[in-house]
């Protein structure tokens, strides 16, 4: 463990903290797509299944099942707890075109040709582009809750705190996850316009919205 | 065979 993936995975606590902050406090799940958090569920299972056959520490099993549940519990509160707050007519990302391309590059690039490795490899992918439906929503809206933006600027930095640390993990134990590595890159990459407005706006103390 | 990958990375 080093300093850029343990703020990486604070980050992504925060992040996750933040979401259900929103959804509570507003009693409503405007905004949020329910296609990219349905996409994290399926990520989170897909990838953290070697919970019960790989023991590491207890921090990286109470961190999987606490992605899990949580994950499941966002789920649970949009679709059944505020589901009149979830407008589906501007959450149209076909999630399909994410889910096939994620198989077959798990199928061709994975560490061992098993179910649990291509799954992970699988997990990898998609959580690389899970995003892309939230994404996608905030162009057609073009305004975001300042709080949302909060959410996504807490999970970009996640991804983009491990790349850090991957630098550091090849210099200290000269080892390389290049599966991991690119799909990371690429994930932070999907952030890039998102971080620019949220710099030059948010912080700024304007309201997040994008150019027409 | 070595693993590349990182088993200790969530």
């Amino acid at each position: 463990m080093n300093i850029f993936r343990f703020l990486g995975d604070l980050s992504h606590l925060a992040s996750i903290f933040i979401l259900l902050h929103k959804i509570q406090t507003t009693r409503s799940c405007r905004g949020i797509s329910f296609r990219t958090q349905a996409l994290y569920v399926v990520v989170f299972i897909a990838r953290y299944l070697d919970l019960f056959f790989r023991y590491v520490s207890l921090y990286n099993s109470a961190m999987k099942l606490f992605f899990i549940a949580s994950s499941c519990y966002i789920l649970y509160l949009m679709k059944i707890r505020y589901r009149p707050t979830h407008d589906p007519s501007i959450d149209t990302f076909r999630v399909e075109y994410l889910l096939a391309p994620c198989l077959i590059l798990a199928l061709i690039f994975n560490y061992k040709f098993n179910f649990a490795e291509v799954l992970w490899s699988f997990s990898i992918w998609l959580e690389a582009v899970a995003i892309l439906p939230q994404l996608f929503m905030l162009q057609r809206t073009g305004e975001a809750e300042n709080i949302t933006t909060h959410y996504l600027a807490a999970l970009g930095a996640y991804r983009a705190l491990y790349i850090p640390n991957w630098i550091y993990r090849y210099f200290t134990e000269g080892l390389v996850d290049p599966i991991a590595v690119t799909a990371g890159i690429v994930q932070t990459g999907l952030y890039l316009d998102f971080f620019y407005v949220y710099f030059t706006k948010v912080l700024q103390g304007q309201k997040f919205e994008l150019p027409a | 065979s070595v693993s590349l990958k990182f088993h200790d990375e969530l």
